[in-house]
């Protein structure tokens, strides 16, 4: 019985799309099956775990709009234990497609309920906005990982976040919990990272991750070879703190 | 007769805001007087100028939607020759209302051909995306500038803006030109930073700005305290990048 969960912000370039395919090889590391859905048209996670989206012919679109098989769609990465529902840049016209049907809120819902039977997580890397591809995701998921770069402007859009959240708790998916706020790119020579970790840990003490994700050229590297950050450098502080984050989830959620 | 140039890239973070911001601040200070439209509901634009979004009655919203006079909207800022059209949350909304409206692509420019005429230049900071919003930016335009952080997902997502950008020119818009690809958070030290700078400026040549904006805490700093970089700290390596690449438009736009 999968968890799912959702990987949601929409402040850009805060490190969803990082958090979605490490935190997903971390899982699949540690012997557990993982699936990847790339929720997002820039398909970021489908590049950053090896596939070009030019040559993806069938990706979480036909799912949604056209209800394609998703196990016919699903494709195993280079790394055991993961797989990936890809992306391509077609989604960008889902959201006006889904305008108006009646369902339109829980179409991604259908889709993963289909497969998640079959791993022990499924995680949904979500793009920068809150419109209707986003909702569905949140409406499908078990619960909601929020990065939050340890930047001034990431800081502004959690409050707005965090309500968007309650709307869908209460009128799509009243199951959706927090699973917690990961703070990214925390560099501790910078005061202002510092003070963002501060603000964050003091208004939302409960829900953040103790695991800090800190700034590690290593991790943005990796996906301009099409690997994950454990396949690419397993000894690297990113690595490191993406498996410790794994773990985290895991003892959260009497697991490990 | 101010001269219209939107800030658009659909990849998160790469410094859209910081551009528009300390862009329209640099053209300011140099006595071109400059209107900043924040059309992003995030209203990063807003806050980084010191306006709190949250007490923003009227924005760019109530000029698309209602039909408000934008004269009145317009905020100025604390930097002499820097006014602006803030964002507010409800700009989420927007996409929705618009859709079926006759010149629904067409709702942003009829708000900036209000007010351009008052102003040398116009910079419209534009969210994480290629939505209706988004399009209405670049059809308002008469250029557009893309920022392309260092980074390897950055590099991904230009060629299908580049695509948007040639379907707004045929059938939207056919004044609109690229005013330049702008290289952001460069780090000299970072061997990937070299490497897309390297590739960016193989395929795109004439159109990639001379100047580089390298990476400076101090850009990260300065909207904490609601400030341009100008305000902030007119010696940081930040100020002086925006100050040349001001410089370079005003240059290719013969008014230097
Ligand atoms: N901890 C980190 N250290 C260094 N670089 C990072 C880190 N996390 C992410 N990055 C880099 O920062 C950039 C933004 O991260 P990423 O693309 O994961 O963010 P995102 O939230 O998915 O962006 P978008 O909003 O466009 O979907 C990428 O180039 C990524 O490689
Ligand atoms: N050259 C730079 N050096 C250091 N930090 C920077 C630089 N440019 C931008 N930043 C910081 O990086 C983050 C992302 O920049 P910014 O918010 O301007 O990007 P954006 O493209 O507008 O994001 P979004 O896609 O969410 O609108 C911000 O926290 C900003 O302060
Ligand atoms: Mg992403
Ligand atoms: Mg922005």
């Amino acid at each position: 019985m999968g968890k799912v969960i959702a990987i949601a912000n929409q402040k850009g370039g805060v490190g969803k799309t990082t958090t979605a395919i490490n935190l997903g090889a971390s899982l699949a590391v540690l012997e557990y099956r993982t699936l990847l859905v790339d929720a997002d048209p820039q398909a970021n996670a489908t590049s950053g775990v090896g596939f070009d989206p030019k040559n993806i012919k069938t990706s979480i679109y036909e799912c949604i709009i056209d209800n394609a098989d998703p196990k016919q769609i699903i494709l195993q990465t280079t790394t055991p234990n993961l797989d990936i529902i890809p992306a391509h840049i077609d989604l960008v016209g889902a959201e006006i497609e889904m305008i108006g049907l009646p369902n339109r809120e829980y179409m991604m819902k259908k889709v993963i309920d289909q497969v998640k039977d079959d791993y022990d997580f499924v995680i949904i890397d979500c793009s920068p906005s809150l419109g209707l591809i986003t909702v569905n995701s949140l409406t499908a998921a078990d619960s909601v990982i929020v990065p939050v770069q340890c930047e001034y402007f990431a800081l502004e859009g959690l409050g707005k976040l965090l309500n968007t959240i309650k709307i869908v708790q209460s009128r799509l998916n009243t199951a959706l919990d927090i699973e917690g706020i990961l703070l990214t790119m925390y560099d501790s020579r910078l005061r202002l990272s510092k003070q963002v970790v501060e603000e964050v840990k003091t208004h939302f003490q409960q829900i953040v991750f103790d695991t800090l994700i800190t700034r590690n050229t290593r991790l943005s590297e990796a996906p301009s070879y099409g690997e994950t950050i454990i396949m690419f450098d397993a000894n690297s502080t990113g690595a490191v703190n993406h498996l410790n984050l794994a773990r985290e989830i895991l003892q959260k959620n009497n697991l490990a």
